[in-house]
């Protein structure tokens, strides 16, 4: 999975 | 999601798990500085502020919920509790806490990635965390006396910070368009407040002895 983003963290 | 973030994750949780233990079973919160707690709930507020409107995972949003819920209701314990309240060292606890927020909000509002509300408060959150548990260590620097659970908390803390370095380092090499310069020396910043405290916990550790700060 490439998603590149952050704001999937907690 | 990678081991390096769950390992992260449950390690947070676990350290939730363990405040929460603490005071409600042992109706005490000595040693807890309500200013760090105060300052956590603040974070996870500013920074779940998409909870309703940004669905990543069932995974995510349950783990958002128990953030927000643990860290308001451990400050509900500390102020608000019959019994737990009267073992709030109040007089150790003294750290100005709400004047750390000023800095890290103007400093969110100068340097985002994108000057929106809700990308300004999110990244208030990342700057506020990192340095959130100044007063606990100033609590516990005063105190030097650690209960097991204290300790054990904090160095839960410590170990998820370190492990979403190694989450980012990882994510760095196996993905694309993954630079987050804000999250990373904000974070790299607050994983190091916690080397003093990892450096005495291991000693205690391996020499099998009570945990004890220098004065």
């Amino acid at each position: 999975e490439r998603t590149g983003s952050s704001k999937d963290e907690l | 999601m990678n081991i390096f973030r769950l390992a992260g994750d449950m390690t947070h949780l676990a350290s939730v798990l363990v405040l929460l233990l603490k005071i409600h079973t042992i109706k005490s919160c000595a040693g807890i500085s309500l200013k760090t707690q105060e300052l956590f709930a603040i974070v996870f507020l500013t920074r779940y502020l998409d909870l309703f409107t940004n669905f990543i995972s069932i995974y995510n949003t349950i783990m958002k919920l128990i953030f927000l819920g643990s860290s308001f209701s451990i400050v509900w314990y500390i102020r608000r509790h019959r019994v737990v309240r009267r073992s709030y060292d109040k007089d150790q606890d003294t750290f100005r806490h709400f004047f750390l927020m000023w800095p890290c909000l103007i400093l969110a509002i100068f340097i985002n990635e994108k000057f929106t509300l809700k990308e300004v408060m999110w990244t208030f959150s990342i700057y506020l965390e990192a340095i959130a548990i100044l007063p606990q260590l100033v609590m516990l620097q005063r105190t030097r006396n650690i209960d097991n659970l204290t300790g054990q908390y904090i160095f839960l803390l410590g170990a998820y910070r370190a492990f979403y370095i190694l989450n980012w380092i990882y994510r760095y090499f196996t993905e694309e368009h993954y630079v987050h310069w804000i999250t990373w020396v904000a974070g790299v910043i607050q994983t190091l407040l916690y080397g003093d405290f990892f450096y005495y916990y291991f000693q205690s550790w391996k020499n099998n002895v009570k945990l004890e700060l220098p004065a």
